[in-house]
């Protein structure tokens, strides 16, 4: 059993790396093999598992361009049954590399599709676009997580990110399915998140997850200290929820 | 007197749409005659304005492909004194469709030289991508805004900023300047907010400008009324900072 897990949404800053980061990292220490892929050229999830920016490494530009396999690229983390690919700036490039080429949507599908069998969890964290990064992201992936933030401008990008996924599952991947859309930073005392969650209860239905993660500052801390939250203050709510958050994905998939 | 601004910076969610709308309507109500190009697909601003979704209405992707004039695109919005260029889901096509062309960079450029005249100040809202959008932006204009969070990943994301600065200066617009740094939901009570800013004073010295945006939830409110936050609610302290952000930014220019 291996899942591919994209981690989505075009609107910036709702915390898709933040919860790359550390949904992998929970993951992970229940003993799972989890693989995280940056694919964005910020490379934030890169450097919140202390990789310094480094654009000779190998890294997911090298495996879109069909420069490097998967094999060559992976990085070894503190988590033992953790591994990442870093990303790198040259990845703003791809976009435009890539447009003369046939299969461009499908370079990440094929290269992993050797490798998938080795992990239990491979988990994609993408830019803020709905761009030919996040596209290869989506046709690699069986489902989509997608962070939002219980505020106006989220509920905007909601019709633009399905037409994308329509588009998907039309021309490539049938089967892409919603994990399940995941409230971050989320503070329930204001009026606002509570009439937008109530917003996004009636779209999404059951897909909106239980776990909500609240906002807590030891989040924003962790990755200046290059960790994962859950290794840099294990009691803080920040860890409990992303813990809560990888449980509940697990019964969700009935494992464990 | 004429001053075109760019709000830029490539990291996501970190209050280029609300810098935007606020400050063009804090310059607005001062009496300043000012043009808001929303550059982003995403089309917050535009929505933030109350202006509905309308892939059909002219939009600044008929501007980047020639097929409408500035004069042909421009809304009026309820401050006299403000008018704005609407956005659209389009303009995710223009980053591919432009690929080709010559003198794709210049688009922007071009399309606003003879109106420029027209406007105190032109205000542009710009995607979280250092891609074809934000090159037009920053070719077109004399200076540029950068919202910034006072977090971790907010630093990481500076030198690839500066060295896209150099790269437009070096090709396109060798007078571009950084008009300031500006901190956005800031909170000064934090060890990581207060260790960040001194990163940034010590980097930008007198470019990171007074006037820091607290957090304040009236502003993530206001554009669920399609309203900036000084017509929404003039006392909080939202459209407070906002309005200290004009009036820093006006000295700063020695305008009235
Ligand atoms: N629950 C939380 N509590 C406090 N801070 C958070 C939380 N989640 C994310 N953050 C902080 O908010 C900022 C945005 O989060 P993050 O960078 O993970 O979002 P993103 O969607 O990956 O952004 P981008 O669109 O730029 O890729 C970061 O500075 C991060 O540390
Ligand atoms: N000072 C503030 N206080 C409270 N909320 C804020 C503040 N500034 C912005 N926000 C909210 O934070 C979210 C991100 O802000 P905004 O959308 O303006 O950022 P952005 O940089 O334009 O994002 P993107 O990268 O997606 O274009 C929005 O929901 C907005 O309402
Ligand atoms: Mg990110
Ligand atoms: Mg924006």
């Amino acid at each position: 059993m291996s899942k591919i897990l994209a981690v989505v949404n075009q609107k910036g800053g709702v915390g898709k790396t933040t919860t790359t980061i550390n949904l992998t990292a929970a993951l992970a220490l229940e003993g799972l093999k989890t693989l995280l892929i940056d694919c964005d050229p910020q490379a934030n999830s890169t450097g919140g598992y202390g990789f310094p920016r480094d654009d000779e490494r190998k890294s997911t530009y090298d495996i879109l361009l069909g420069e490097a396999t998967v094999a060559e690229t992976i990085l070894s983390t503190e988590i033992e049954t953790l591994k990442l690919i870093p990303s790198s700036k040259n990845l703003i490039g791809a976009n435009v590399e890539l447009i003369q080429n046939e299969n461009r949507a499908q370079r990440l599908k094929e290269a992993l599709a050797s490798e998938r069998e080795n992990y239990d969890f491979i988990v994609l964290d993408c830019p803020p676009a709905l761009d030919l990064l996040t596209l290869n992201a989506l046709v690699a992936s069986d489902t989509l997580l997608v962070p939002m933030q219980a505020e106006y401008f989220a509920l905007e990008g909601i019709s633009e990110l399905m037409h994308t996924l329509d588009r998907v599952r039309e021309s490539f991947n049938p089967k892409l399915e919603i994990e399940g859309v995941l409230l971050t930073m989320y503070d329930d005392r204001t009026n606002l998140a509570q009439q937008v969650t109530e917003n996004l209860r009636e779209y999404f239905k059951d897909k909106l997850l239980k776990t909500a993660i609240p906002r807590n500052v030891r989040l924003a801390e962790a990755p200046s200290y290059g960790k994962p939250v859950i290794l840099y203050d294990p009691r803080s709510r920040g860890a409990e929820a992303y813990t809560e958050l990888a449980e509940e994905l697990l019964q969700r998939n009935k494992i464990e």
